[in-house]
């Protein structure tokens, strides 16, 4: 590892769900609380330095 | 590193030595509470900088793989994994797939863009300015944003950008529903950048997505280019692959050393091409 502690190329997951009513749950995994999405951000080793949200999703920062 | 959340989807990139596949099992059963079941899942990543440095079970793809596998509910039954080469033995692109239907969902395409040797001058912008540590990250970062041009790749969009000190840049783009994103190391020697953006084939004029890539590869005038393409229920475009080879020959001059192509079972299909100056 650099000194830096750098590793550049990402490693990407990406999780599609699907439920039985959709329409009953728009907001579907938007609806999980900052802190259950913070535990597992925890386990992935990073935090959440900046956030913003739209009408259709939220994106967040990410310390590492 | 970036995190969307979307109602029924959820993207996570990560750098460095993080643990990104141990989101798998605690977003599965967090969706779990809310009547959503995993329906796919998919993992990729270039070849590391510095793959000795990495902890288990990032040692190897295929190590990566058994440990999805492991995550993953028995439903998610077409599954691939897959190592796409290309003329550069150290910049393979990895693909994991796993998914509970073998047609696609249709879903916008996904353009991965990775950047290394940065242009030194350019890289400059992402290094924080000495005396300016008392600027808060979100404001030296709107600065790197203004400085380097990214806020003109996409000028519709949002942008939440963020400074690391002494350097470093993260950004997200938000415009509408499609997400983009931008993560830079500047430092010489092991200078990297990666531009993430979704996309359709039916986007023209400033929204033609080969307009978009070079604008964004302009950037950084980088020395080596990867893109990875990812064509959901829209299915491949040929069109698409050689727009882009053109127009990063015509107006940057970076050469298409190599394309590959692969298809994964109810996901889609991955295009692959790396890029370097003509004159390389």
């Amino acid at each position: 590892m650099a000194v830096s502690g750098f590793e550049g190329f990402e490693k990407r997951l990406e999780l599609r769900f699907f439920g039985d009513d959709p329409v009953s749950n728009a907001m579907g995994l938007r609806l999980i609380d900052f802190e259950s999405l913070d535990e597992v951000l925890h386990a992935v080793q990073c935090t959440v330095v900046s956030a913003v949200a739209n009408r259709s999703f939220d994106a967040y920062v990410l310390s590492e | 590193s970036s995190l969307f959340v979307y109602p029924t989807k959820i993207i996570i990139k990560t750098c460095g030595t993080t643990q990104l596949l141990k989101s798998i099992r605690p977003m599965i059963r967090l969706a779990r509470t809310l009547g959503l079941a995993l329906h796919s899942c998919r993992y990729s990543r270039g070849s590391f900088i510095f793959p000795e440095s990495q902890p288990f079970p990032y040692t190897s793809f295929k190590d990566e793989v058994v440990y999805v596998e492991e995550n993953l509910p028995k439903s998610l039954r077409y599954r691939k994994a897959s190592v796409m080469p290309s003329t550069d033995p150290s910049r393979a692109w990895h693909v994991f797939t796993a998914s509970v239907d073998l047609v696609p969902t249709c879903e916008p395409i996904v353009f991965e863009v990775c950047m290394t040797e940065l242009d030194r001058v350019l890289a400059r912008s992402f290094f924080r300015r000495k005396g300016e540590n008392a600027k808060n990250s979100d404001a030296a970062g709107k600065e790197m944003t203004r400085l380097s041009g990214i806020n003109a790749i996409n000028p519709n969009a949002f942008i939440c950008d963020f400074a690391f000190d002494p350097c470093g840049y993260s950004m997200n783009g938000v415009d509408g529903d499609r997400y983009s994103t931008i993560h830079v190391t500047p430092e010489d020697g092991f200078s990297y950048a990666s531009f993430e953006c979704v996309g359709s084939v039916y986007d023209c004029g400033e929204d033609d997505v080969a307009e978009v890539l070079k604008r964004a590869v302009e950037v950084f005038r980088p020395g080596n280019v990867s893109i990875s393409t990812t064509y959901g229920g829209d299915g491949y475009s040929h069109e698409v692959t050689k727009r882009v080879e053109r127009v990063l020959s015509k107006k940057l001059g970076l050469k298409c050393r190599s394309r590959l192509m692969d298809e994964f079972p109810g996901s889609g299909t991955v295009v692959y091409q790396t890029f370097t100056p003509r004159r390389k």
